[in-house]
C-alpha cells in the first residue's frame, strides 16, 4: 500500500504541468526514494526524468514498489480540482486499479476525495551514464524562458557556446540572427538572479528550441535552471526542488 | 527533423 501525504498540492501540479506536453502516459514508479517518472517524448528525441523524494513526503509509507501508470491528461483534470495550498494524499493499494487522491484545506474543514483510473504501461527504462560536464551553468530560470521564447521567433535551433568569458546563445533564420551573451556574474543580495559558469573546457552545442521552450513551463517549480553540457552528450536542463528534482536530457543537432 | 540526434543512442536500456 501507498500512503504519501504532501503539505502543498501545488508542488504536484507544477510537476505535471512542466512535462505534460512532452509526455503523456507514464509511470510513477513509487519506491523507498520517492516517487519517480523516466519517460521519452515521442520522438525520442528528449527524456524526462523526476524525483520526488520521500522525505518531501509526511508520511510516505510504501509497503512494496509500485508502479502507477497514469495518463497525465486525466491527473491534470483532477488536479485542477486541488488548490495549490491543499495537502495532498495519495493513496493505493499494493496491485492498483485506481489512485486515490485526497485534496484537504489548510483549515481541515473540507475533503475532497477523487479516484483516477490507472493504465497498465510498459515503459523501457534507460539508464543515464554518470556524465562529467564539460560547463555546467547555473542562471534565473525566468532568463532561460525569456531567452529561448526570444531565439525561437527568429530560428528552430540554437546554439549554446560556453566558454570563460560567459554563455552565448546564437540563432541564425530566415528573417536574420540574434545572441543572447550572458556573463558570469555574483548577486550577493538575491543569489537567485546570479549566472554561474563552471568549465572544465569549452563546449559548443546546438539544440533544438522547441524542445527547450517547453522544457521551460517547469520555471515555476524553481527560479534557477541549470545546463549542464558536454561535446556529443544530450543537454541537461535540471530543476531543482526543495526535495526532488524536474530533468530534461536533450539530444543534440548533429553535423552542423 | 534533419540532423537531430535521437536520445536512444546516447543512453543504454536496462
Amino acid at each position: 500500500m501507498l500512503e504519501a501525504r504532501l503539505e502543498q498540492a501545488g508542488v504536484l501540479k507544477k510537476v505535471v504541468d512542466a512535462i505534460r506536453d512532452l509526455v503523456q502516459d507514464i509511470n510513477f514508479d513509487c519506491n523507498d526514494s520517492g516517487i519517480a517518472l523516466q519517460a521519452m517524448d515521442n520522438s525520442h528525441v528528449a527524456l524526462v526524468s523526476m524525483l520526488l523524494k520521500s522525505e518531501g513526503f509526511s508520511p510516505y509509507r510504501l509497503d512494496r514498489n509500485i508502479a502507477l501508470g497514469i495518463n497525465l491528461t486525466s491527473l491534470t483534470k483532477v488536479l485542477r480540482c486541488a488548490q495549490n495550498e491543499d495537502i495532498l494524499t495519495l493513496k493505493a493499494e499494493d496491485t492498483p486499479d485506481t489512485l486515490s487522491l485526497i485534496f484537504e484545506n489548510a483549515e481541515n474543514d473540507r475533503i475532497s476525495e477523487y479516484e483516477l483510473k490507472l493504465m497498465d504501461i510498459d515503459q523501457e527504462h534507460l539508464g543515464i551514464p554518470e556524465t562529467e560536464y564539460a560547463a555546467a551553468i547555473s542562471m534565473p530560470s525566468a532568463e532561460f524562458q525569456r531567452i529561448c521564447r526570444d531565439l525561437i521567433q527568429l530560428s528552430d535551433s540554437v546554439t549554446i557556446e560556453a566558454s570563460k568569458e560567459g554563455v552565448k546563445f546564437s540563432c541564425s533564420g530566415d528573417i536574420g540572427s540574434g545572441s543572447v551573451t550572458l556573463r558570469q556574474q555574483n548577486n550577493v543580495d538575491k543569489p537567485d538572479l546570479s549566472t554561474k559558469i563552471e568549465l572544465t573546457e569549452p563546449v559548443t552545442l546546438t539544440f533544438s528550441l522547441k524542445y527547450l521552450v517547453n522544457f521551460c513551463k517547469a520555471s515555476a517549480l524553481s527560479s534557477v535552471v541549470t545546463l549542464s553540457l558536454s561535446n556529443e552528450v544530450p543537454l541537461l536542463v535540471e530543476y531543482a526542488m526543495g526535495s526532488g528534482f524536474v530533468r530534461f536530457y536533450l539530444a543534440p543537432k548533429i553535423g552542423e | 527533423n534533419p540532423g537531430q540526434g535521437s536520445i536512444n543512442s546516447y543512453f543504454f536500456k536496462k
